[in-house]
């Protein structure tokens, strides 16, 4: 999943 | 979670439970930029769209609702308690935070990973949180004398995205699947890289026993 890599970040 | 990620955001949550036990405890919130604490309100809503919709885990849902709600809670204090906001120093805040609002939004409309209401807005976020602590770094410069609490508060924060980017570094070495993304690691660079300046003089009154004083 491309875009959600960075956004299980705070 | 690797232990860089984890300890930048015991850095992120102490820095902010600094903030709340200088306000709750002293009822006072001298020295304390309203600006950048509107800001981080503003970053906090931006980029938790998704925390009903997107869950990752019961730490991240919790973090954030932490975030969202100490955010709000340090805005109430400084704006509507009848205490706390009379200590707030309206005349030393005076940095034009709309501009920095705009110049992020201009931005990240401009460069973004993907065009997508969610990811602009997350991009926003990312851009808005990096300059955020400008009016705050204004505001100590101002400031002759810096209560320990507001100093430790600022170090904190400082301390959070470096340990971020330790993080990011680990996980690109180490997942897999991890992306370049080199929006964020600028980003978290500029956002570390403003409070150089403090850190040195937080060190130096540190190590000299010393009141922390910024020069003019």
């Amino acid at each position: 999943n491309e875009s959600d890599d960075s956004h299980d970040e705070l | 979670m690797n232990i860089f990620r984890f300890a930048g955001d015991m850095m992120h949550l102490l820095s902010v439970v600094v903030l709340l036990l200088k306000i709750h405890k002293m009822k006072s919130c001298a020295g304390i930029s309203l600006k950048t604490q509107e800001l981080y309100a503003l970053v906090f809503i931006c980029r938790y769209l998704d925390i009903f919709t997107g869950f990752i885990s019961l730490y991240n849902t919790i973090m954030k609702i932490v975030f969202l709600a100490s955010a709000f809670s340090i805005l109430w204090y400084m704006r509507s308690h009848k205490v706390v906001r009379q200590t707030y120093d309206k005349d030393q805040d005076t940095f034009r935070h709309y501009f920095l609002i705009l110049a992020c939004m201009v931005l990240a409309l401009l460069v973004h990973h993907k065009f997508t209401f969610r990811e602009v807005m997350w991009t926003f976020s990312i851009y808005l949180e990096a300059v955020a602590i400008l009016p705050q770094l204004v505001m100590l410069q101002r400031t002759r004398n810096i209560d320990n609490l507001t100093g430790n508060y600022v170090f904190f924060l400082g301390t959070y995205r470096g340990l971020y980017m330790l993080n990011w570094v680990y996980r690109y070495l180490t997942e897999v699947h991890y992306h370049h993304r080199w929006l964020t690691w600028i980003s978290g660079f500029i956002q570390t890289a403003l409070y150089a300046d403090f850190f040195y003089y937080y060190v130096k009154s540190w190590r000299n026993n010393e009141k922390l004083q910024l020069p003019a």
